[in-house]
């Protein structure tokens, strides 16, 4: 899984 | 970055320029809950902590910064400036949140994507956002008295987090491996406690009345 893709929303 | 997300962004944006206008202008915080305030400010601390040590995008830190800044400014404003502060009122604004914060950081002990420091707190601030606008909706439902920028600030905060919706939508339907079921339950139950007051803010707005909350 790539970095956290949840964690690039605000 | 999508058409959903970008304008749920901008929606949030205006949701705090809105109130930070009403209260920098008219010098009053009248019916705005601090109990609010601060729940935000905390989610937003304990969301942003790695602002400096992952860097995402300009856009995303430009955003975080504001966040950040409007949301202890608007805390500020309530508890220390001499004037906003005497239209704080905190004899209606009771509710305790530290009912809230508590639950919240247990269930983020528990139910997380990964037991570090910063998920945990990264997984607590979704639960305290989704909870965050409980003690402005009492407010609201005890001071009966909704001014237009108070309900104007409401709904572009529920209206962000419905454009929230959307964008995960969308994500899950164009990245295959966008699944975060702790982000998408904490955002439908935040949603949702705004629902009643969507249906009585554009009811008021179709009838042309003054919005009134039931008792």
């Amino acid at each position: 899984r790539p970095k956290d893709d949840a964690k690039d929303e605000l | 970055m999508n058409i959903f997300r970008l304008s749920g962004d901008m929606t949030h944006l205006m949701s705090v320029i809105v109130l930070l206008l009403k209260i920098h202008t008219i010098k009053s915080c009248a019916g705005i809950s601090l109990k609010t305030q601060e729940l935000y400010a905390l989610v937003f601390a304990t969301r942003y902590l790695d602002i400096f040590t992952d860097f995402v995008s300009v856009y995303n830190t430009i955003m975080k910064l504001i966040f950040l800044a409007t949301s202890f400014s608007i805390v500020w404003y309530m508890r220390h400036h001499k004037i906003v502060r005497r239209s704080y009122d905190k004899e209606q604004d009771t509710f305790r949140h530290l009912f809230l914060i508590l639950p919240c950081l247990i269930l983020a002990l528990v139910v997380n994507e990964k037991f570090t420091f910063k998920e945990v707190m990264w997984t607590f601030s979704l639960y305290v956002e989704a909870v965050a606008i409980l003690p402005q909706l009492v407010l609201l439902q005890r001071t009966k008295n909704i001014d237009n920028l108070t309900g104007q600030y409401v709904f572009l905060l529920g209206a962000y987090r419905a454009l929230y919706i959307l964008n995960w939508i969308y994500r899950y339907l164009t990245e295959k491996h966008f699944v975060h079921w702790i982000t998408w339950i904490s955002g439908l139950v935040q949603t949702l406690l705004y629902a009643d007051f969507f249906y009585y803010y554009i009811n008021s707005w179709k009838n042309n009345v003054r919005l009134q909350l039931p008792a």
